[in-house]
């Protein structure tokens, strides 16, 4: 419980969409080249998903400067903060 | 549901009706918050073997197992990784990991749409009849994204990719968040894919209203619903000691009041909080309520809550009491304790009773169910409203259909109140919302689809829009009931959803991939927002012009020159729109006209007439309109309509300065 209380206060969700076309060669499959682009910028981050049709990418939970560092790499289109939907 | 769908004139034996088999083929995906799968309405009884097509299947975890699919209820799934990230691992003694639905809203969604018929369904005796789902052939496949903490828009994404991949062909999705661009809106992007390979996406419009401009799920790719209310209510009785009686809602079924009349108080000054007349929690004073009925105002808490805190504090029983945002709006609950819901004007009728300080006295009876209402539809009082806030160039919601007092299926987890005192278990409940019309219009568009499989989304939309209905049979508007006045397209939309006309619409304004590319393109968005949006490549040309406006779609929405402020002289401005109907029907030729109540605009259609010779024969025209400039803030409204005697295929026009 702790250990998740710290998390939530330090790291937010997000829904990483990655630019297939930037995918360098040297990766056989986009899996990789995304968990390779989380492990760059976040060293013990997970992934909780990754899309493969109705986007490109993953979602994940990072720190803020992990976020910026996610977002400076090669072939990462945006980040988008999740957000809570209702049931109406 | 029971009633809705006589209402709708879903009669069994109608000719247009598609088949129990072409309806089987229809797989309708929601989610939501589960299913409760030992329903009745999940019957598979009569059903052909699952079509070849679908890939999806029976996840199993917390008190569910893949036995409980059938030929009815084809998937189910669960998606919680994100619902967890934030809240930390589900609490399995509260809450299911699973497809099991925990709170109700799923089962009620997913039953609406698509359930067996069900003999003897009631709440307590209300609303009693056969249940059945807009589509009672079609399948259902439930995605879990929807826990009792909220939804995320990881596990939501997640069941949108999951729910696009096993071949759903209607996606229902019953929920909403706050408003963004289309490329940063989670639905609006995964419902593009879905569009992409051919499944419609059908949302609520939300129950933001009466106010202006509430709509969320906004996107021109996405069948956006609001609600409407049906020809049936629950009517309850508040008699007041000095003889007068008006005349509520309720679902009350318990013990009875006393035949005398009991004493009558205004929470708000049976409290020492400020916001005391809503009844909150532990707001009530016990020495001024004990034995008496109590009037809460509405809003603050939930309707039923408000029942539990009165009796909490010794009172009998409840009068909501509707403030100025819910107008004359009756919404019915099943209350623990005898409890009914008033109007606007009732209840300040009774609250000006109260002070006048001689003794107030009251009781209230409860009549059970009334049907054959009118003037019935009128648009629901929480329905949310137009204009579009994010593209008001496209009109939404898209048109409305039933969301009030709607008896669907239940979860046996809960009690039909939701509330955790209330220990009643019962296989239908009686709930509104957005989210009640949502299914009705996924379950509608799945018999479009049983009936047209080669239909896209955009023509299956088009179908249900410009069949709708904005009028009753007497010819008078639909009323909104937020101000008893006719309402407009900006809470209606294209009308009431009318599926029997639907089914042969006779032209449809289709639209493809490229049509909502260019869309995207006019609203002057990068390469990268496009491919956010998209999942794709798709490049502007830097040769064209793109319009807002010239998006092929069933509406307009025009927004017009506004007069500068301390100026009298009013400019001209024109907008010159250009569609396209597709022939779906027999040849035939159409002729175009134009109703508006306003002088001050013209509305010239070229050419006013249509011929078509062939099916899918397509045909461009231009509507151009004219108008002087008004102050900012002013909207006026048209329909225009193509009929060649047998089809009317007829669009709203909003125009706003």
């Amino acid at each position: 419980k702790a250990e998740n209380k710290h998390d939530q206060l330090e790291r937010r969700t997000y829904i990483v969409h990655m630019d297939k076309s930037h995918m360098p060669a040297s990766f056989e499959d986009h899996h990789e080249w995304y968990y390779s682009s989380l492990r760059s910028a976040a060293d013990s981050a997970q992934m909780l998903y990754t899309y493969n049709s109705v986007i490109h990418g993953f979602s994940t939970r990072l720190t803020d400067e992990e976020a910026t560092s996610l977002e400076n790499q090669p072939g990462t289109l945006s980040l988008v903060p999740e957000t809570r939907y209702e049931l109406h | 549901t029971t009633r809705t769908p006589a209402f709708l004139g879903l009669g069994i034996n109608d000719k247009l009706l598609p088949t129990s088999t072409s309806q089987g083929d229809v797989i309708i995906g929601l989610i939501d918050t589960g299913v409760w799968p030992e329903l009745k309405s999940f019957d598979d009884m009569g059903l052909d073997p699952v079509p070849s097509s679908w890939k999806g299947e029976c996840e199993e975890g917390t008190n569910f197992k893949s036995s409980n699919c059938n030929r009815k209820l084809i998937g189910a799934r669960f998606f919680c990784k994100g619902y967890e990230a934030i809240l930390g691992p589900i609490d399995e003694s509260t809450e299911s990991k699973s497809p099991r639905d925990d709170d109700g809203h799923g089962t009620h969604t997913a039953t609406t749409a698509a359930g067996s018929a069900t003999t003897s369904a009631n709440l307590f005796g209300y609303a009693s009849g056969t249940a059945r789902g807009m589509a009672p052939h079609a399948r259902i496949a439930a995605y879990k994204a929807c826990w009792l903490g909220g939804c995320f828009t990881s596990d939501i994404l997640a069941a949108m990719e999951k729910a696009i991949d096993e071949r759903v062909d209607i996606l229902s999705m019953s929920i909403g968040g706050s408003i963004s661009e289309y490329y940063r809106d989670t639905v609006a992007v995964g419902a593009f894919t879905a569009m992409k390979k051919g499944i419609l996406v059908s949302c609520s419009a939300g129950n933001a209203g009466p106010d202006s401009g509430s709509l969320s799920n906004l996107a021109p790719w996405i069948t956006t619903v609001g609600a409407g209310t049906i020809d049936r209510d629950f009517p309850a009785y508040v008699i007041l000691g000095d003889g007068r009686n008006f005349t509520g809602a309720s679902l009350y079924s318990g013990k009875p009041l006393p035949s005398k009349l009991l004493s009558l108080t205004y929470a708000g000054k049976a409290s020492n909080m400020t916001s005391g007349s809503f009844c909150m929690t532990g707001s009530l004073n016990s020495e001024d309520v004990k034995g008496k009925i109590v009037v809460c105002d509405r809003g603050g808490n939930s309707r039923v809550q408000k029942g539990l805190v009165v009796r909490k504090a010794g009172g009998v029983g409840m009068i909501l009491a509707n403030t100025e945002a819910y107008g004359e709006e009756l919404v019915a609950d099943a209350h623990l304790i005898p409890a009914a819901s008033l109007g606007l004007k009732g209840a300040e009728d009774i609250k000006k009773y109260i002070s006048s300080g001689r003794k107030p006295t009251a009781t209230i009876g409860f009549s059970g169910t009334e049907l054959g209402v009118q003037p019935s539809p009128v648009v629901a009082s929480f329905s949310s409203r137009g204009p579009n806030p994010l593209t008001p160039e496209i009109l939404k919601p898209d048109l409305i259909a039933p969301g009030v007092n709607i008896l669907a299926g239940w979860t046996g987890k809960v009690g039909p109140t939701g509330l955790d005192g209330d220990t009643r278990h019962v296989s239908f409940n009686i709930i509104s919302g957005t989210s009640m019309s949502c299914p009705h219009l996924s379950g509608l568009a799945a018999l479009v689809k049983a009936s047209h499989p080669e239909w896209s989304p955009a023509a299956i939309k088009s179908a249900l829009m410009t069949t709708a209905y904005t009028a009753y049979k007497n010819g008078k508007t639909i009323i909104d009931v937020a101000t008893g006045l006719p309402s407009t397209p900006f809470d209606y939309g294209a009308g009431h959803v009318d599926p029997i006309a639907a089914l042969d619409p006779g032209l449809v304004y289709d639209a493809t991939v490229k049509d909502y590319v260019d869309f995207l393109c006019a609203l002057n968005y990068s390469s990268d927002q496009i491919k956010h949006t998209t999942a794709e490549e798709y490049s502007c040309s830097s040769s064209k012009t793109y319009k807002l406006g010239d998006l092929n779609y069933p509406s307009f929405a025009v927004t017009l020159e506004t007069t500068p402020e301390n100026q009298d002289r009013k400019a001209m401005s024109t907008m010159k729109y250009t569609r396209t109907l597709t022939n779906v029907g027999r040849p035939a030729t159409y002729k175009a006209s134009v109703s508006t109540h306003t002088a001050s605009l013209k509305v010239i259609v070229e050419p006013e007439s249509l011929s078509f010779n062939t099916i899918n024969e397509k045909k461009s025209f231009t509507v151009t309109v004219s108008a002087d400039s008004m102050p900012s803030g002013t909207s006026s409204f048209a329909h225009l309509t193509w009929s060649d005697g047998k089809h009317t295929v007829t669009s709203p026009i909003a125009f706003t300065w």
